[in-house]
């Protein structure tokens, strides 16, 4: 078996989505 | 007659790390499978960040979608409650503090991704993130 030698490496915060740009009062 | 393409019969599909054995990067540089991320990395991870910071997003309310396999889920995020719908593919994982991850259909998640979902449900409390202020 010949293993890839690059695997992709993902960021933690591409799991989590975006929901609120920022909290402005 | 609409156009067609080779892939169109296939469903969309999800970005490629919520898939089961995907590797992903803390902020410090741990590498972890997606599978076995805690709500403690999350954490963790936004406190080392510049950028971002954890919110909570409770779930209020899920409903369908007129878009096939996909469902609107409106949020109440951060202390403010500030009001966010998405529409998702009913299979899109969200990470559930304390739980992990849950999407609308967890059948669906787990055919398609293999990762293995609770059933995301109103009240769940998922992992989302803000930009810091940066002004």
């Amino acid at each position: 078996n010949v293993e890839p030698r690059s695997v992709p490496v993902f960021p933690w915060h591409s799991l989590v989505p975006f929901l609120a740009p920022s909290q402005s009062d | 007659p609409p156009p067609a393409s080779p892939l169109s019969a296939t469903c969309p599909s999800l970005p490629p790390y919520f898939m089961k054995g995907s590797i992903i990067q803390l902020a410090d540089g741990k590498l972890k499978r997606v599978e076995d991320l805690k709500t403690e990395d999350f954490i963790q991870s936004a406190e080392i960040s510049s950028e971002l910071k954890i919110d909570s997003s409770t779930v209020e309310r899920i409903e369908g979608s007129q878009t096939p396999n996909s469902a609107i889920i409106q949020f109440a995020v951060g202390e403010h409650k500030a009001q966010v719908s998405v529409e998702v593919l009913v299979e899109y994982p969200f990470f559930v503090f304390g739980q992990g991850w849950s999407s609308c259909s967890p059948d669906r998640t787990t055919q398609l991704l293999e990762l293995s979902c609770a059933k995301l449900s109103v009240g769940d409390v998922c992992i989302s993130l803000t930009l810091k202020n940066s002004k």
